[in-house]
């Protein structure tokens, strides 16, 4: 279902220049598990903004379904990131202004969905990440790993194909990130493509596959 | 140094109603190592805010050195942050418009050092938690685990004698979260006190004390 061929990504701000990812080739098969470990630095957010169409390569080429990405329009790469993908951002990325509930059913709202629907599905997402006491709380008034469970129950409210997750648990204890990694689970097995950057060893072993970056580059065991 | 009585925290805003810390008493010695680790949601950084002079409690009595910290003014409470505590925030609250040196140099800024003296000792602040090759990069152009780093170098950089840290290793790799802790106990071994809030048991363990927070109150083995 992906596939990156000799991907490159450089930042060049002027007076910054970072090479982030250094020739990358790998392939995701559709359905699979995979984990992405590697040192802080060494490039996992970069490759997973890309393959998220959050960020374009500097060079080489990303396939999404045989379809190489670099040619589709900005929206054709909105629609995609809409309807196919849920990304769980390390830094959660929620709305401050709106309500936990608010914050779940926004991939819905874009989505142009009823917003009855979207109040229940979001309510019913909040309740299955532990939220549901939570309801009208904004991001502020919530714990750090209640907060994460809001960006991980956003990623997942629309039903996506592809479950691309940023440090998932890492403001988790233990009982509550198994209880998301079980969750996860449960949704790979239902066929959704899951691909999780890990720091956690304990959390990269449910992984069918652990692909490790070091330095910007990709290696498989 | 540190001593609470009967502390509780309620956040009340009208639709929301929280009892966030119920009835926490307890003390730490001078130069003490101390873990508290306990489920997300748990008060955690609820307590941590309140011992290190962010917040005030709702009831109860809080002390520093015996002297107790409700009976002190905003300025003289502002003062003992500034010289007598670094604070590493679990959201990191860093300055998205100031490099990593600016950064790290800010509890220095604020004691008034002169200009030349707070650059010295924010880069040999970033060298140390090795980011000396990311001294003018901004938060944005920086991995989640190097943000962290800074907010952990701008929380030592002042000397502070209490070290406050809620969770200092959740967004670095296992090497790198050991290097941060071999700093830390250092500096414990140098007479700080150290006050470290976890959900990993493999950081929690290099404490002389673990106490565990569940469902707003406090336990002790
Ligand atoms: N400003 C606020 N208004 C209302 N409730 C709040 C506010 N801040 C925190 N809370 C609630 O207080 C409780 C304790 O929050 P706290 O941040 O101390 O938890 P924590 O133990 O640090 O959790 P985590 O491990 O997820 O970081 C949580 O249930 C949270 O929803
Ligand atoms: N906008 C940017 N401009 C310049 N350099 C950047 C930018 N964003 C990231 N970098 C650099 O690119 C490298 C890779 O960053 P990335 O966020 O992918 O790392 P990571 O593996 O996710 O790290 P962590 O585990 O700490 O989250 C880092 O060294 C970082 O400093
Ligand atoms: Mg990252
Ligand atoms: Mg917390």
């Amino acid at each position: 279902i992906i596939r990156m061929e000799a991907v490159n990504k450089v930042y060049d701000l002027g007076s910054v220049r970072v090479e982030a990812l250094k020739d990358i080739t790998f392939f995701i098969e559709e359905g699979e598990h995979v984990a992405i470990m590697g040192p802080s630095g060494s490039g996992k957010t970069t490759l997973l903004n890309l393959l998220g169409c959050l960020d374009r390569p500097t060079s080489g080429r990303y396939f999404i379904e045989n379809t190489e990405v670099s040619t589709l329009s900005d929206d054709a790469l909105s629609a995609i990131r809409g309807r196919r993908l849920g990304f769980i951002f390390q830094a959660y990325n929620l709305i401050p202004q709106l309500t936990v509930v608010e914050n779940i059913g926004i991939p819905l709202f874009y989505q142009g969905e009823a917003e009855r629907t979207i109040r229940e599905k979001s309510a019913e997402m909040a309740r299955l990440v532990g939220l549901g006491d939570r309801l009208s709380h904004r991001p502020t008034q919530l714990s750090g790993g209640q907060q994460q469970r809001v960006a991980i129950a956003r990623a997942l409210v629309n039903n996506p194909a592809v479950i691309l997750a940023d440090e998932p648990t890492g403001n988790l204890d233990s009982t509550t990130g198994r209880e998301i990694m079980n969750l996860l689970v449960e949704l790979n097995h239902q066929g959704k493509t899951l691909i999780i950057v890990t720091h956690d060893a304990s959390i990269a072993q449910y992984a069918h596959r652990i692909l490790r970056m070091l330095d910007a580059r990709l290696y498989e065991n």
